[in-house]
C-alpha cells in the first residue's frame, strides 16, 4: 500500500503544479510530505500566488483558498474521474478575472469530464452549454423550468 | 459512462415529480436563494445511499420527505433516480453490457428505504458497489456542497492524507 | 444579573421581529429559550421565509441562513451601537433581490450607524456613498486608490 | 462617535503608510480576491487590542507585521491608527471632553507592542476600557470577518446566549 500512496501522491501533485497556475494566471503550488516515513505522513499544501512569496495557507485571502480548494479536488478528480462533479456556489468569493480563469478550466476538462454548477454568478452562468432553472413560484414547492441565458443576463 | 438524468417525487421541496434532463456536459442550476438547488445535490447524495441525515441537512433520515408546505400535506414518500448512459461500457462487472444503468431510492414515512437497479430491487450495498473504483458515493469528493470548498486547503495534514487516499 | 439577561434578550428579539421581514420581504422569526430557568437556558431561533412552514434553522438554504445571521447581527447592534460596523462580504451567498433587500436596510440604519462594506457585488457597491479601493499593481503591496463607481459598473 | 480615518503602515500587505478616509456613512472597500481588504479588517481589530494570531489569520503575532514581497524586504514594525470624531461627547469618562480620539498601536519586530492614546503612551487596557459600554472590541459582534456570518445562525442555543449577554 506504500507505493500506491506514492504513485497516488505523485499523480495528484502533478496535476495540482499543473492547474493551480491556470486557475491563478501564473504563480505555483505543491503538496509535501510532512514525515519521511510514508505509512505515517500528513500532507501539506504550499501555495504561491503571482507575485506574492510564499504563503502558508491560512494567510490566503478567501478568495484565494477557494481558487486554491479547487485546483486540489480538480487534480484529484484527474486522477479517478467519477461520472460526474457537482460544484455548489463554489464560485461565490471570486472576483470577476478569477471566475473567468475558474470557467475556462471546467471548460477545458468538460471534453472528458461532465460538470453540474450551482451558480449566482452570471459570468459564469454565460460558461455553461445548458441553464436548468428552479423556481419556487407556489411557496415552499420547487419546479424545474427551462431558462433562455439571454433572460437572466438582460434581467440583471 | 454519463448521467442522463435526475428524477424526483416527494424529496425536500421537490414534491410534485420532476426532471432534469442533462443535454450537455456544462449544465448550470440557478434560481433564487431558497428555491431548491442545493435540494438537488442533497437527492444525488440520497440515492447514491448516504445514510446521515446531517449530511443531507436534515433534522431526521425521514426528513427528506416532502414535509408540507402552507397549501399542502406532507407527502407519503420520498424518491429519486438517476438515470447514466453507460453505452461506452465504462461500467465493469456484470453491468458492463448494459446500455443504460437506473439507479433508484424509494422511503416511505416509516423510514424505510428500498434501491432499484434498473428497475429490480436491489440492497444499498449493490448500488455503492457499481460505483466502486469510479470515485463516485455519496461523501466523495466529486460532490461539493455548498460553503464547504476552502475546507479542502483547511484541513489538517493527517486529514488530507485522508482524503487523498480515500480518493485513489 | 436574571433581570438584565431577560430585558437584553427581549429587546434584541423584538429588533429580529422587526428587522427578519424587512430583509426577506415577509414571513416572521423570532427568538426562543430553550429552558424555563432564566439562568440556564440557551436560546434558540425560529424562522419563517415568506410562503414556507416554520423551518428548523438547519433546514434553511445558504442564502436564507446568511440573512438570518444578518438580522441577529443587526438586532445586537440596535441594543448597543458600537461607534461602526464592519461587514467582510456577507452578500457573498444572495441573489440579487436579497441583495437589495440587504441594502435598504443597511442605508436605513446608516442614519445613525457607520458601515463600512467589503464586498464584490455591483448592486451593493452602488449602494454605498462612498468607495475605497485596494489595489496591488505591484505585487505583494497594497495601496488604496480612489474609486469611481461608474467606473466599476461599467467594466463589468 | 464617527469614525474617521484609518491609517497603516507595516501592516500586513499594507507596508506602504496608507490612509482610509471615512467622509460618509457607508463605505465600500472593493478590489480583487488578495489585495488587501480583509487585512483592513485584521489591522481594526490590532489596534482594538487583538492579542490571538490566530484571529488575526496570522501564524504568529509578529507576522503581522509586513513580511516581504519579491522586490521588498520584510518591514522592522507595523503601525495601525483610529481616529475617532467625538464632538458630540458619546465617549464617556475622563475622554469625554475630547473632540478628537485616536488609538494608536505600534509593534516591533521582537513582538512588543505600544499603545498611545491621543499621542500619549498607555496601556492595553486603556484602550479596551475606553470603548466598555460602546460594543466595540477586537471580537465584537460588530466586525463580521469573511465567511463567519452563517456562523451565527448555526450556533447551539447555549453559545447563542453567550454571545447575546456579551453584547449586552
Ligand atoms: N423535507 C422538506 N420538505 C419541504 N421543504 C424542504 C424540506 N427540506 C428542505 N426544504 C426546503 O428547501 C429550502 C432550501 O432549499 P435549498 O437549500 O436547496 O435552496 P437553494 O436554492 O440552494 O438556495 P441558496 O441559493 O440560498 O443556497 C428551504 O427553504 C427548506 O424549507
Ligand atoms: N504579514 C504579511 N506581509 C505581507 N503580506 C501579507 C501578510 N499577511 C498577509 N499578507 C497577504 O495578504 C493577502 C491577503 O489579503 P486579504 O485576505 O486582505 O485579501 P482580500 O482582499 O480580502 O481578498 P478576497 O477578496 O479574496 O477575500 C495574502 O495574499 C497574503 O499574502
Ligand atoms: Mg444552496
Ligand atoms: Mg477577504
Amino acid at each position: 500500500t506504500k507505493n500506491r500512496f506514492k504513485s497516488t501522491y505523485s499523480a495528484i501533485n502533478d496535476s495540482f503544479k499543473e492547474i493551480f497556475p491556470k486557475l491563478f494566471g501564473g504563480g505555483k503550488a505543491e503538496l509535501y510530505l510532512t514525515e519521511k516515513n510514508l505509512l505515517d505522513t500528513g500532507i501539506g499544501i504550499i501555495a504561491k500566488p503571482p507575485g506574492k512569496k510564499i504563503a502558508n495557507i491560512a494567510a490566503l485571502s478567501g478568495g484565494e483558498k477557494a481558487m486554491t480548494a479547487v485546483a486540489m479536488v480538480l487534480s484529484i478528480f484527474k486522477l479517478n474521474p467519477s461520472p460526474f462533479c457537482m460544484l455548489d456556489e463554489v464560485d461565490a468569493p471570486l472576483d470577476d478575472a478569477n471566475v473567468l480563469r475558474f470557467c475556462e478550466v471546467i471548460k477545458d476538462m468538460s471534453k472528458s469530464v461532465q460538470f453540474i454548477v450551482i451558480t449566482h454568478n452570471k459570468l459564469t452562468m454565460e460558461m455553461t452549454e445548458q441553464l436548468s432553472g428552479v423556481t419556487m413560484q407556489e411557496p415552499g414547492v420547487s419546479r424545474l423550468v427551462s431558462v433562455d441565458i439571454e433572460e437572466i443576463i438582460d434581467a440583471a | 459512462m454519463k448521467l442522463k438524468q435526475l428524477k424526483m417525487s416527494g424529496f425536500k421541496s421537490f414534491v410534485e415529480p420532476s426532471t432534469v434532463v442533462f443535454k450537455s456536459n456544462i449544465t448550470g442550476v440557478v434560481g433564487p436563494n431558497g428555491c431548491g438547488k442545493s435540494n438537488i445535490i442533497d437527492a444525488v447524495k440520497w440515492v447514491l445511499g448516504e445514510s446521515s441525515a446531517k449530511n443531507l441537512r436534515s433534522d431526521g433520515i425521514v426528513n427528506v420527505i416532502f414535509n408540507g408546505s402552507t397549501s399542502r400535506k406532507p407527502a407519503g414518500q420520498a424518491s429519486v433516480e438517476l438515470l447514466f448512459d453507460n453505452s461506452n461500457g465504462r461500467l465493469t462487472g456484470e453491468y458492463h453490457s448494459y446500455s443504460e444503468i437506473s439507479i433508484k431510492r424509494v422511503m416511505s414515512a416509516d423510514g424505510n428505504s428500498t434501491y432499484y437497479l434498473n428497475s429490480t430491487k436491489c440492497r444499498r450495498k449493490d448500488i455503492t458497489d457499481i460505483f466502486l473504483g469510479t470515485g463516485l458515493g455519496p461523501r466523495s469528493y466529486s460532490i461539493i456542497e455548498q460553503g464547504i470548498i476552502s475546507k479542502f486547503v483547511e484541513a489538517k495534514p493527517e486529514d488530507l492524507r485522508i482524503y487523498i487516499e480515500e480518493a485513489a
